[in-house]
């Protein structure tokens, strides 16, 4: 479904994903997070128009909300919501002096979709 | 102009990291090379798109997605000259468990004694390692602690490299009852020329334990609503 182009012109913000680097210095974690010192989170936006269901990863459930909101726009739209994600390692310290490796599943988005 | 997270949402996110607060370390731990080994081969196996179980650690041939390095907060009882018999040092070891209280399998505790640097030119006499539980008091009261039930009793050819030792089932009994983390007792020997008395060679190697010794407990722990198991999984 992926490899289908999305036709062109018929929405100007399609739902994708976008890069967001996560600085943990911009949140003052540095002073505990010993690495990685940031990582690629990414984030998803963009619309989900009916006529796009087909062509953004969407679900099933996605496609019957655009249609319903077609007929109703007071059923709210699909939304773009990250569909695929991946985990990452942290090592930071904790106040005992323990360094400690931990795995955090869904912090990086690898794809989005309705 | 950037601002900043709301104490309120940094909260529930340190929550989500089993974090009370945001730590504030006076310093930062050198990063033990078993971590960093880890961490680094997950990153590389990240960046060249690899799928990964990270409720498994192969390095260690476990299952667990927490590993934690607790440092020695124990002490020399005995940094004296060497006895007749060769004895070096005897130390108490105390690790601090008390962070270990979230919901989750203890899948590994090892215990890391670290000899010294290896070399050639450090060949010292055989030395023997005898670990114990600690009885007594031991740092909470006034007398000192004493060997209790035997752990382990190792020779190696000479004071060089790390020895390990698995404690999993001490470290579950300790973690079913804080009260009986007494700590453990470590009492290394230089196996000298017992006729000659204690001699040059075993003074040296007792000197270099002391200067160099290290003790440290890594702890693998598996969070079961982070890791199903298998036939959980979808």
């Amino acid at each position: 479904r992926a490899a289908i182009p999305v036709p062109k012109g018929s929405c100007r913000n399609p739902c994708h994903r976008h890069q967001l680097f996560i600085n943990f210095r911009d949140l003052g974690w540095h002073k505990w997070i010993i690495a990685p010192k940031g990582f690629m989170a990414n984030y998803c936006h963009g619309d989900c128009p009916f006529s796009m269901t087909t062509y953004l990863n969407s679900s099933n459930y996605a496609f019957m909300q655009a249609l319903m909101h077609a007929v109703d726009p007071k059923v709210p739209k699909a939304v773009c919501i990250p569909t695929k994600l991946s985990p990452i390692s942290m090592l930071y310290q904790d106040n005992d002096e323990t360094v400690i490796l931990r795995h955090y599943e869904d912090m990086v988005v690898d794809e989005c979709g309705c | 102009a950037w601002g900043q997270p709301s104490k309120f949402q940094e909260y529930d996110f340190l929550q989500f990291l089993d974090l009370e607060k945001a730590p504030s370390p006076r310093r930062f731990q050198p990063v033990p090379r078993i971590l960093r080994k880890i961490f680094q081969a997950r990153e590389a196996a990240a960046a060249g798109g690899v799928s990964q179980d990270f409720c498994y650690v192969k390095e260690l041939g476990v299952r667990g997605n927490l590993l934690r390095l607790l440092p020695d907060q124990g002490f020399f009882l005995n940094t004296q000259n060497p006895s007749r018999d060769g004895s070096c040092l005897q130390k108490y070891l105390y690790f601090n468990l008390s962070a270990i209280k979230e919901k989750g399998t203890l899948t590994m505790a090892r215990l890391t004694l670290d000899l010294g640097p290896r070399s050639y030119y450090n060949l010292g006499p055989e030395v023997e390692v005898a670990l114990s539980v600690a009885e007594g008091p031991g740092v909470w009261g006034r007398s000192l602690p004493k060997p209790g039930r035997r752990l382990a009793l190792q020779s190696v050819p000479g004071p060089q490299g790390p020895l390990h030792f698995n404690l999993q089932d001490v470290v579950k009994d300790w973690n079913g009852n804080r009260l009986k983390n007494l700590g453990l007792y470590l009492e290394i020997l230089a196996k000298g020329d017992r006729h000659s008395g204690v001699n040059f060679q075993v003074e040296n190697t007792c000197d270099r334990l002391l200067r160099s010794l290290r003790a440290s407990l890594l702890v693998v722990t598996l969070n079961p609503d982070h890791c199903p198991s298998s036939s959980r999984k979808r």
